[in-house]
């Protein structure tokens, strides 16, 4: 079962002004920055068992934390995978979502089964590649797109075109 | 061409072909140009000088002196058009790049920068900005979020409360961002919402810069008894600034509208699809 306790507790260790502000030693820092993941990780089953309950499937689901250094190992490997986004605003947004994959074609499609636009680039010094797509989410709410790869098709993966006369 | 632009349906943004910086942002929806010049600076932190013993560390902010130095005056840039996204790779240095994007649809600029770790082998602690410069007359005003609620209004060098006999050109100068700060003139307003807590301040008309890292060699007797040295290289560091340029009159719309989503995002989860039914129906 999941527990958000622990991320409150930590929440509220951390209105210290040392963890707000980052007047702490560093071995408080990373003590502050450990107790909050620790909190995240029972916080994870609690949205796994709302998703499998408001999706109606038990799902193997799958948080990655890295997403910032596009670090996914799940999309990086997987032939076809789902993308649920879950929406905290009282409004329907739209927003790009952005994957670490490796160099492969996709077809993404949206939860009424139909084909998305989606593209996948080249990350900045690195030969990362990202699948990009839009995504609509409603108030509250959320969505679930199906990401296959396209067997066989190479995609055109946007590489950055150096632009400055000097090397990159 | 020589011309280094992206944009989208709303927003064009045009960097300069030889030194790869941003020079101009435009709503196309509002018809606004605006010269925007935005780089990255480090100020030099204070060990303390014949003025003050003060040091910049963990609790104090204090630069060695006014003027920041550029981490580079140019950036080697890579494009990348798709039909989803436009984007500006930009190095400034090892430890320095950003990624300026359009994704279609979108009316802010977003600018992805990462920083560090920052090197102070040459034995200076370091306090890295982010600065964006244009001919906006602001008069001494700009304005600062307080919690993401109440907009304040600063003026520099000065205090609403008391009379403030300026010792810190900088230092004293600088507050707290929690989500954004804006600058304006009668006809348009730039704003720069934050994906965290930043320091900020706009030190001369038309200017605004915020502080995305620091590194510090000394403690700065505050109680603390460490200087801001993370452990090994140190960190680095990976954020984002999201850029909006609006007629002054309508901007609080488009700017609070975007913070909402950058504050409560969409949570991401992943799973590989095809799992047991949860109930028996």
């Amino acid at each position: 079962s999941g527990d958000s306790a622990p991320l409150n507790e930590a929440m509220a260790v951390l209105q210290h002004h040392d963890a707000v502000s980052g007047t702490s030693r560093q071995h408080v820092a990373d003590d502050y920055a450990r107790q909050l993941a620790a909190g995240w990780g029972p916080c994870e089953v609690l949205l796994s068992n709302a998703l499998a309950r408001l999706s109606g499937f038990k799902e193997n689901f799958t948080y990655c934390r890295n997403l910032n250094i596009s670090v996914c190992p799940l999309s990086q490997t997987a032939k076809n995978f789902q993308v649920i986004i879950y929406n905290p605003l009282g409004r329907n947004i739209d927003w790009m979502v952005r994957l670490p994959v490796l160099e492969h074609g996709f077809v993404v499609r949206d939860p009424n089964d139909t084909v998305v636009p989606s593209d996948v680039v080249t990350l900045p010094s690195s030969d990362g590649q990202e699948l990009l797509f839009p995504a609509s989410v409603p108030a509250l709410g959320f969505s679930t797109y199906s990401v296959s790869q396209v067997p066989g098709r190479r995609p055109y993966a946007h590489r950055p075109q150096p632009r400055s006369p000097w090397t990159w | 061409s020589g011309d280094l632009t992206i944009q989208n349906e709303h927003i064009r943004a045009r960097f300069d072909p030889v030194t790869g910086l941003l020079v101009e942002v435009e709503n196309l929806d509002q018809n606004l140009l605006l010269p925007v010049r935005q780089a990255f600076y480090w100020y030099n932190a204070s060990v303390g000088n014949n003025l003050s013993t003060q040091v910049s560390g963990a609790y104090i902010f204090r630069p060695s002196r006014q003027e920041p130095w550029m981490v580079s005056h140019w950036a080697q840039t890579r494009l990348v058009k798709t039909r989803l996204v436009q984007e500006v790779h930009q190095n400034f240095s090892a430890w320095c790049s950003q990624v300026v994007r359009l994704y279609r649809g979108q009316w802010h600029l977003e600018l992805e920068w990462t920083v560090g770790p920052i090197p102070v082998g040459d034995g200076w602690g370091k306090e890295i900005i982010s600065r964006f410069d244009t001919a906006l007359e602001t008069k001494g005003l700009f304005y600062t979020d307080s919690n993401g609620r109440e907009i304040l209004e600063r003026r520099r060098d000065y205090r609403p409360t008391w009379k403030l006999n300026q010792t810190e050109a900088v230092a004293g100068n600088y507050y707290p961002v929690n989500s954004r700060i804006y600058i304006r003139d009668g006809t348009m307003q730039l704003t720069v919402l934050t994906d965290r807590s930043q320091g900020g301040s706009s030190l001369k008309d038309g200017s605004m810069e915020l502080m995305v890292h620091r590194k510090l060699l000394k403690d700065d007797s505050r109680g603390v008894g460490e200087a801001l040295l993370e452990d090994g290289p140190g960190r680095w560091v990976r954020g984002r600034h999201l850029v909006l340029l609006d007629k002054a009159r309508t901007a609080a719309s488009g700017h609070r509208l975007q913070a909402e989503k950058e504050v409560l995002a969409p949570q991401v989860v992943l799973a590989p699809g095809g799992g047991a039914p949860y109930g028996l129906k």
